[in-house]
């Protein structure tokens, strides 16, 4: 939905 | 090889239970150290870590780091057959396809196997930061999922606010508005309802229910869960495995518009 953060832009790929 | 031996095997089944509605497939990953899972949704929006330390297990034995794809739905099928006070051991090859569930009576006049087929899933591990978290509280679990429960029949989202006067659930929708609050007890006579609140510096957030929602399917696991929050940062979710690990989910906030 609108104003969602995805969880990927938090914590960083190994 | 991998084998590993769980007396309390039905924690395994409260595990699978707890997340399969969230992730659908996802590796286990088993090292000397023990059995893990990191796992996103299918949204990518909550990412779900759940660890068993090797120490936990009757016995515990992993010769090569593993990962094994399983699908959940198809693993919960399979625990479901176990007795609720079965002994539940795993067994895999290091280069086998599959992984061997055997179920144990704790009266040994039964015992099971099922074999559930690997799946090759291609899965990006997170690096989970160490946190300094605002404020943490921790809540019975049953108390937990009555206010997500609750506040679900109101709105999509919930605030979620911690102050000095304590930590504040708010949701608002077509019906109207909802605020729960609940304050540090940590006098209550019994031990399970007694709440803790750890306060650095006040902090609110916003969440979406659905998700908070579906972790409360891991209630069954603990006493008390914690949500830990901090300015900008997922919210995380922790229930305490008892002298095993714990599972924990990690759910991105929404920015206010």
């Amino acid at each position: 939905g609108a104003g969602q953060r995805n969880i990927t832009s938090f914590f960083g790929k190994h | 090889m991998f084998e590993a031996r769980l007396v309390q095997g039905n924690l395994l089944k409260k595990v699978v239970d707890a997340v399969k509605d969230l992730v659908t497939d996802a590796n286990f990953d088993c090292s000397s150290s023990g059995f893990t899972l990191q796992a996103m949704d299918n949204s990518h929006v909550s990412l779900v870590s759940l660890s068993l330390r090797s120490d936990g297990f009757e016995h515990f034995r992993c010769d090569r780091n593993m990962s094994m794809g399983m699908s959940l739905g198809n693993l919960a099928k399979i625990l479901k057959c176990a007795g609720n006070d079965d002994i539940v051991t795993m067994k895999a090859a290091d280069d086998g396809d599959t992984v061997t569930f055997m179920f144990e009576s704790p009266k040994e006049d039964r015992v099971s196997d099922f074999e559930l087929k690997l799946m090759d899933i291609d899965s990006e591990h997170l690096g989970i930061p160490d946190t300094d978290y605002a404020a943490t509280v921790t809540l019975p679990a049953a108390e937990y999922q009555r206010i997500c429960r609750d506040l679900s029949s109101i709105g999509d989202t919930v605030v979620i606010s911690a102050t000095k006067d304590g930590v504040k659930f708010s949701s608002s929708g077509d019906v109207g508005t909802a605020n729960i609050t609940v304050r540090q007890n940590t006098t209550a006579d019994k031990k399970e309802e007694q709440v803790s609140i750890d306060l650095k510096e006040p902090v609110a957030l916003t969440f979406a229910l659905r998700y908070l929602n579906s972790f409360a399917k891991a209630t069954p696991l603990a006493s008390h869960v914690s949500l830990s929050m901090a300015r900008d940062l997922p919210v995380m979710v922790d229930y305490q495995i008892s002298d095993m690990g714990h599972l924990r989910f990690y759910l991105a906030p929404k920015i206010e518009d």
